[in-house]
This record gives C-alpha cells, sequence and structure tokens, in this order.
C-alpha cells in the first residue's frame, strides 16, 4: 500500500485456494495475536458511532506518515465534519497509543427514573476482556448533544457526570461526581468526558464497574431528562449513540510461536 | 488390521515414481536440470476474500509477497535450505564442532493498523509496528 492506501497494480488478486485460504486465516489470527476470529453481532453496530470515529482514528493513522501536524489537523477535521470531531488531544492520545478500543453502551434500554427520583440515565461497558498487557493511558466517555429548539433560547443545562460507587436496591446509589459541564439549549455536538481514572479503576478491579450516570438541570435547578436537554440515546441516529473509547499503552512484546 | 493394509498400500504408493521428475535417485536432486529458479510473487490478500469482512472493518486487505522455487538459504548463493540440511548431517557425522550454524536473517516489516471488531462488538484498533521475523532462507 502507498501512503494513500492504494494498492500498487502490479499486486494480482488472485482466488485463494481453499488450504491457502486456511493457512493464510490461521497464520495472520496468530500475528494479529488473536485466538479465533470474533463472531461479533452487529445487528446494529457498524454504523453505529464507536465505529465510526474509530474508522476517522484509523484513517488519520493510515495517512499520517507523511504530512505534517498542522495539515493534519485540518485535513483531519475537513474529513470528519460529517463523522464525530477527534480533538487535536485524542489525536495526540492516538499517536502515543498501540491500541484504541470503543465500548458499547450495554445499557440495553434508557432507564429514565420516575419523576419523584432524580432524572439520570445510565451507561456500562465492559472492561474486563482487555487483555492484560495493555495499561489505558487515556480514556473518554462520548455523548452527543442536538440542538433544543423548543426551550428558551438561551436556557441552560447543568449536565452532571457521575461515577456509580455503590448501588443499593431501595434507594439512589453512591456516586462520585466526574464532571460536571453548563450547557446552552442551543449546542449541538459532541461532548467528551475524560474518565480515564474510572477506566483504570474498572479494569484493576471489575467488581466496581458499576458504570456511570449522567443527570441534568435546568438553570433554576429543576431535573430534566437527557432527552428534553437533546443527549441522543438509543432511540436516536445510530451515528450519534453514546460510546467510550480507551488508548492504551502495551507493556510486553508479542511473541508468535515459530511454525 | 483393514486399516494396517491400507497404511501399507500408501506407503507403497509414496515410494513408487510417480512422475518422471522424481524417478531419478534423490542424489540428482540438485542437478541443474532440476533446479526452479527462485522467484518472489505478489499476491494481494482481500480479507473479503477471506470471509472476514464481517468483523474487520479496515483495511480492505494488504499486498502480500511470497517465494517460490529453489531459493537460497542465507548462508550463501549455492546453498539453499535443503542442501544446507545435507551437509549439516554429514559434517556433525564426521566433525562435530565444524558444523555450521544456520543464520536466520531478521527482517523488519511495515508497520500496520487493523480496525476490527470483538466478539462483543467493540471496536479494536491496533498498532502491530516493530514486527520483525527471524526466519530462515524464504518467508
Amino acid at each position: 500500500l502507498d501512503g494513500n492506501n492504494e494498492v500498487h497494480l502490479g499486486f494480482i488478486h488472485r482466488r485463494l485456494r481453499t488450504h491457502e485460504k486456511r493457512e493464510m486465516q490461521k497464520e495472520i489470527l496468530s500475528i494479529l495475536g488473536l485466538p479465533h476470529r470474533p463472531k461479533p453481532n452487529l445487528s446494529q453496530g457498524k454504523y453505529n458511532s464507536a465505529p465510526l470515529f474509530m474508522l476517522d482514528l484509523y484513517n488519520t493513522i493510515s495517512g499520517e506518515e507523511k504530512i505534517p501536524v498542522e495539515v493534519k489537523l485540518s485535513r483531519y477535521h475537513s474529513t470528519t465534519q460529517s463523522l464525530p470531531l477527534a480533538t487535536y488531544q485524542e489525536t495526540a492520545f492516538l499517536n502515543d497509543a498501540d491500541m484504541v478500543m470503543s465500548f458499547v453502551n450495554l445499557v440495553e434500554y434508557d432507564r429514565e427514573l420516575s419523576p419523584q427520583r432524580r432524572h439520570h440515565k445510565e451507561f456500562k461497558f465492559n472492561l474486563s476482556l482487555i487483555p492484560d498487557s495493555e495499561a489505558i493511558t487515556a480514556a473518554e466517555f462520548r455523548l452527543y448533544k442536538e440542538c433544543v429548539s423548543r426551550t428558551i433560547r438561551n436556557e441552560t443545562f447543568l449536565l452532571k457526570v457521575y461515577q456509580v460507587v455503590k448501588e443499593h436496591p431501595d434507594r439512589e446509589a453512591d456516586l462520585f461526581l466526574l464532571d460536571s459541564r453548563r450547557l446552552w439549549a442551543a449546542d449541538e455536538g459532541w461532548l467528551e468526558f475524560d474518565i480515564t481514572a474510572t477506566s483504570n479503576l474498572w479494569v484493576m478491579s471489575p467488581v466496581h464497574n458499576l458504570g456511570l450516570q449522567v443527570s441534568l438541570e435546568t438553570s433554576s435547578g429543576l431535573s430534566i431528562s437527557s432527552k428534553e436537554a437533546g443527549l441522543v440515546g438509543r432511540s436516536g441516529a445510530l451515528e450519534k449513540q453514546p460510546f467510550m473509547v480507551a488508548f492504551f499503552k502495551i507493556s510486553n512484546v508479542h511473541i508468535r510461536a515459530p511454525r | 488390521s483393514t486399516g494396517g493394509k491400507r497404511r501399507q498400500q500408501n506407503r507403497n504408493r509414496s515410494t513408487q515414481p510417480q512422475d518422471g521428475s522424481r524417478s531419478s535417485a534423490p542424489a540428482d536432486y540438485n542437478s541443474s536440470d532440476q533446479k526452479t529458479p527462485c522467484r518472489r510473487h505478489e499476491l494481494f490478500v482481500s480479507f473479503r476474500e477471506l470471509g472476514w469482512q464481517d468483523w474487520i472493518i479496515a483495511p480492505e486487505g494488504y499486498a502480500a509477497n511470497y517465494c517460490e522455487g529453489e531459493c537460497s538459504f542465507p548462508l550463501n548463493a549455492h546453498m539453499n535450505a535443503t542442501n544446507h540440511a545435507i551437509v549439516q548431517t554429514l559434517v556433525h557425522l564426521m566433525n562435530p564442532e565444524n558444523v555450521p550454524k544456520p543464520c536466520c536473517a531478521p527482517t523488519k516489516l511495515h508497520a500496520i493498523s487493523v480496525l476490527y471488531f470483538d466478539d462483543n462488538s467493540n471496536v479494536i484498533l491496533k498498532k502491530y509496528q516493530n514486527m520483525v521475523v527471524l526466519a530462515c532462507g524464504c518467508h
């Protein structure tokens, strides 16, 4: 491949024989360090926001060798206008990372509790399958907010992201505030929240992985649902689904067993 | 017992000459008219062709090389893997400390990045850098 992922015309496209195909699959999986070929359940996954975001990162890596950073960033934004925007900081994480992983939000339904209790939205991610040779260098939680035209033009919302510390069957969970942000009703775009420390805790101690909660209040302190504030949930557009992304540094070298 | 008989037949078949080129005794193996010159081929390995398009998102595939024919062993031009094995066995019998040590030329491969789904539909972008192949002869 040349820098633009173009395959040199000289390379022939030849149908592989069955045994060649089998051998090649075995070799490639071994090089990739994978025990078997993954069988993802892609009922909704392929065009979800996380894969699109990751494809953006992949395109950045594939084309970055020859392009200086300044040009790269401007080109990056131009290519991602219709895709989630990655910040300069994320590109820096990307440069340092050996692996980047996006995680599907596991909460099958957007649990918005009854008005008697505070509106909040739950998110859970399964980080138990990360190879133990990988260490998280940065992790982000990403939500997409749409412009809310229904409310007063200059209405603001206070958005808070919590790490769930402990759950109780009969009352609110114990929470730890990770981040809070004041948003305009008219704001539109991706919101990123640094959850590096929380993710590291979840990897080191999976029993503490009780997910995140997001709550919103109006400027007058009234609790409102995330949908009213314009946050896109499971029922929203596929390419605006919430997800988490983590950047990893590998700590040891993968040695392939000789064949 | 039938299994044994069949195995015996197979063995007989494998020692019988199957085509003209193999009728000569192994000692002729290195005569010049036997050698097919070592040639490097290029092949585009398509992940779609491998039936992996449902989990590998990018790239589409990659350009690969492979070798065919009598490829020389890194020791020197006229010694290939087969000759080297023959010589090594002979020298080993007569003068063990003179056995030539095979050397494997480490070859650095291009860095690649692969984007794929795992079993739980999470997406993984992995960079494979600093890949070095320790291989002897044609790899």
